[in-house]
């Protein structure tokens, strides 16, 4: 049970903060365990580091970073046990243009083992997408999907 | 395992059947605030066997069923269809095409069917097992959530001893 | 003590719907008090129909009517005891482009009484605004501002 | 009354002493994730007489001073002002400009000072009263904080009480 639980930390632990430095560009993030003694009831704290910056505690993050870090930690995870789809209902709101590249590069490139269905209102996550489904509610109060534009 | 469709027929604001095709590769969802696009996110989380009326948005399962407008009589039934291909067999189960449908009427009364034959919560669960597919919180990120991922410090450690790297 | 409390709470009530009307281009809001006779301790519940829609319990509106609903009552609430400025950090940020248009519109009609500072990632706030401040961190690290465009 | 101008020194990520005027109308704070835009914000509620170090993201009021970089060193004290026109006497103070400012120190003991007189915090509160000013939760809304304005009920109900109206 311990030695399960200690490799599965060290796995996500790694993507963590290889993930982290792809969608920052830089950087370092890590999972601890504040009682190495005993795992299995230890808190998990994060310790990350935007690049040029100083380890922060969580709560000095901005808007932005903390949310793009917690992206992070959520492909890491799913990294230990990839499912064969993903939907995210507007994760990257709070991101700006630069971080939004980013988070669609990291997608397009994981699209071949993982279909990825994207609920957006941001401009650069509906380019970087094959397919794009437009729903509207002309009759109010019914919802109807609307168009289909297949990318190149 | 693949997506290829999901159909909605009278769960929340889809009075009418729709069907969305997913293909290879990234689909995104777009459209004005209220149009219906984290209804769609909630149907395939229902239709995956989703019991947390809070994560769904409602009071009552019977709540999923459309409630009608002004120009609408409210349905009796809702149900949704999500179609995977199985051809590389990464489900057991004997099917090509996998589909999972979920039911529910007015009495409150829920169905579940695997190729449009009944059966219990308990097949779809099974089915998924060990597959990264279903509820746990790691597949599908709803609205809002996507800070729960930093707070959730004891659902990561469920997760960590749940699976062997 | 009581009847302080009526009027205010009157004014509010008949401020959300009017700012609910103008945000969303009709519908209808109402705050309800359910235990009448006891007001001082009675719960306020928010009761609201986006237009062509039936009223609905908070739980069923979507994220961005939901967002668009609180600042509806925000604005409402500041009607009371109007404050010479108002900051407001990215309130916007889930709101699609029509109703990002009404919701900068409500602020430049109250431009005269109020100075509003809006952090803002949204394209459609930036156009609206007399003034916009740029913040950068060209050092590492170090915040500056570094540009200053004046409207029309 | 109207805002003049903010100034920051040694604030958060403002080592530097910066100078913010606000005009008329309307002003528009933009740039990067992490650049400094909220940490603005934040200036402002601290020299209005913020008590709370989770409402400014910290963990001890010292840490609101800068912390230094890889090729700057930490300072040693932090200060905000926060400039007024009153020439409409508005506040009940006889200075055609008001300005408030706040400091702090490594030691962790903190000034306030209107024009450049030192004064306790509850001057400058009582400055503020019935201006609808300060740090009630309306006239400043924090990043990811609007849904609050919903779910604060007993906020609200005190709201209503203070004021008549
Ligand atoms: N005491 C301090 N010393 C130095 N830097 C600090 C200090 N406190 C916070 N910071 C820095 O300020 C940054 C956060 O700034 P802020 O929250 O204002 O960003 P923002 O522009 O609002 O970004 P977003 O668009 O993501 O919300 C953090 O990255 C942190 O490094
Ligand atoms: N049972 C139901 N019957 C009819 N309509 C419903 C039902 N349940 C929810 N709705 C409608 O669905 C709408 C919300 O849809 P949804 O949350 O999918 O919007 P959205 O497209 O995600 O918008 P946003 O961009 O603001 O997040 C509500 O306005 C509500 O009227
Ligand atoms: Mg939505
Ligand atoms: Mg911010």
């Amino acid at each position: 049970m311990q030695s399960q639980f200690e490799s599965s930390f060290k796995f996500i632990n790694e993507q963590f903060n290889l993930v982290f430095q792809e969608l920052f560009g830089g950087g370092q993030a890590e999972l601890i365990l504040d009682d190495s003694k005993d795992v299995l009831n230890s808190n998990i704290d994060i310790r990350v580091s935007p690049p040029g910056k100083r380890l922060q505690n969580m709560l000095a993050l901005s808007g932005g970073e903390r949310c793009l870090t917690a992206i992070a930690l959520l492909f890491a995870i799913q990294k230990l046990n990839p499912s064969p789809f993903c939907v995210l209902d507007e994760v990257e709101a709070a991101l700006d243009e630069a971080n939004i590249f980013r988070f669609t590069d990291y997608i397009l490139a994981n699209a071949k083992q993982t279909q990825y269905i994207l609920v957006t209102h941001r401009r650069g996550t509906m380019e970087a997408c094959q397919m794009i489904y437009g729903v509207s509610m002309q009759e109010r109060g019914v919802s109807n999907i609307i168009s289909v534009k297949l990318e190149n | 395992m693949r997506l290829k469709y999901l159909t909605l027929q009278g769960f929340k604001s889809f009075p009418e059947k729709t069907v969305i095709e997913f293909h290879e590769g990234v689909t995104s969802i777009v459209g004005p605030n209220g149009s219906g696009k984290s209804n769609i996110t909630d149907a395939i989380r229902w239709v995956l066997g989703e019991q947390s009326v809070k994560t769904l948005r409602t009071n009552k399962m019977e709540e999923l069923i459309f409630a009608g407008t002004s120009a609408r009589r409210p349905l009796s039934f809702a149900e949704v269809t999500l179609a995977m291909d199985n051809s590389d067999h990464s489900l057991s189960i004997d099917y090509e095409e996998v589909r999972i449908s979920r039911r529910i009427y007015r009495s409150g009364e829920s169905e579940y069917l695997i190729n449009d034959n009944k059966c219990r919560l308990k097949d779809v669960t099974e089915l998924f097992l060990d597959t990264g597919i279903g509820r746990d919180g790691y597949s599908m990120i709803g609205q809002g959530r996507v800070d729960d991922v930093l707070s959730g410090k004891a659902e990561l450690r469920r997760k960590m001893l749940d699976e062997a790297a």
